[in-house]
């Protein structure tokens, strides 16, 4: 069972992770028809207002503003791309977007990114959606990617992998009183990172490739 | 224009709390 103390650090989290979502007017252009250059500059708008959503969930997390400021910035930067995937996959297979996703799941094959870059993309929603991940254990797991100790530029690594061990901790409880005939499933969320990182380090060839086609 | 910010300026201001700026 939870403690007190981290019951109320879940708590915490929920409230802000529920709180920072994409504007509905700016998901509802989502299965607007536009024009491939609308279109890409969209896409833009739509990472840029991700990673400030990122920033304000992040802000939010106990223990993070005690940071050292550079630090909180070599975290962000380090996790933007993974939280991105991440909430992308949970749009998708929560069925966020008012069954809007099929749509969505044609313009992006049409989009004339690489189907190298989007097939691995969507066989990794497909493999996040067979967890049947509860809400709580998305925002654990965004909290997890933010808190990685082994970002590039980071100096104080030992706060950092305390705090995200205080998240891991309550991630592994949740995992198994969501999921008592599955004793594996933290262990498989912990799996879906190490996915995770691979968009990391495709994205930027992916976005390049999409720009010159 | 936001779209034409790197991620770092992008993280940078969101943490400022002065995005619009």
């Amino acid at each position: 069972e939870l403690t007190q103390d981290e019951i109320q650090l879940l708590q915490y989290v929920m409230e802000s992770y529920n709180k920072n979502r994409m504007p509905q007017d700016l998901t509802s252009k989502l299965i607007e028809n536009l024009s491939t250059d609308d279109n890409f500059i969209f896409l833009t708008t739509m990472a840029t207002s991700h990673v400030q959503i990122l920033v304000e969930f992040t802000k939010k997390i106990p223990g993070f503003q005690t940071l050292d400021h550079e630090d909180q910035i070599a975290l962000l930067k380090g996790s933007a791309v993974e939280a991105m995937f991440l909430r992308s996959a949970e749009l998708f297979n929560k069925k966020l977007l008012d069954s809007h996703t099929d749509v969505l799941e044609e313009r992006i094959w049409n989009s004339g990114i690489s189907h190298d870059y989007i097939n691995p993309m969507f066989s990794f929603y497909k493999s996040v959606g067979e967890l049947k991940m509860t809400e709580e254990e998305y925002a654990l797991l965004t909290a997890v990617v933010i808190l990685t100790p082994d970002r590039q530029f980071l100096k104080d690594k030992e706060s950092v992998e305390k705090l995200q061990e205080s998240f891991l901790h309550i991630l592994e409880k949740l995992c198994k009183q969501h999921h008592p005939n599955n004793p594996q499933h933290f262990a498989r969320l912990l799996g879906r990172l190490t996915e995770l990182r691979t968009f990391s380090h495709h994205h930027t060839d992916m976005v390049m490739s999409w720009r010159v086609s | 224009p936001a779209s034409n910010l790197g991620l770092e300026d992008i993280i940078r201001k969101a943490l400022m709390g002065n995005f619009d700026d």
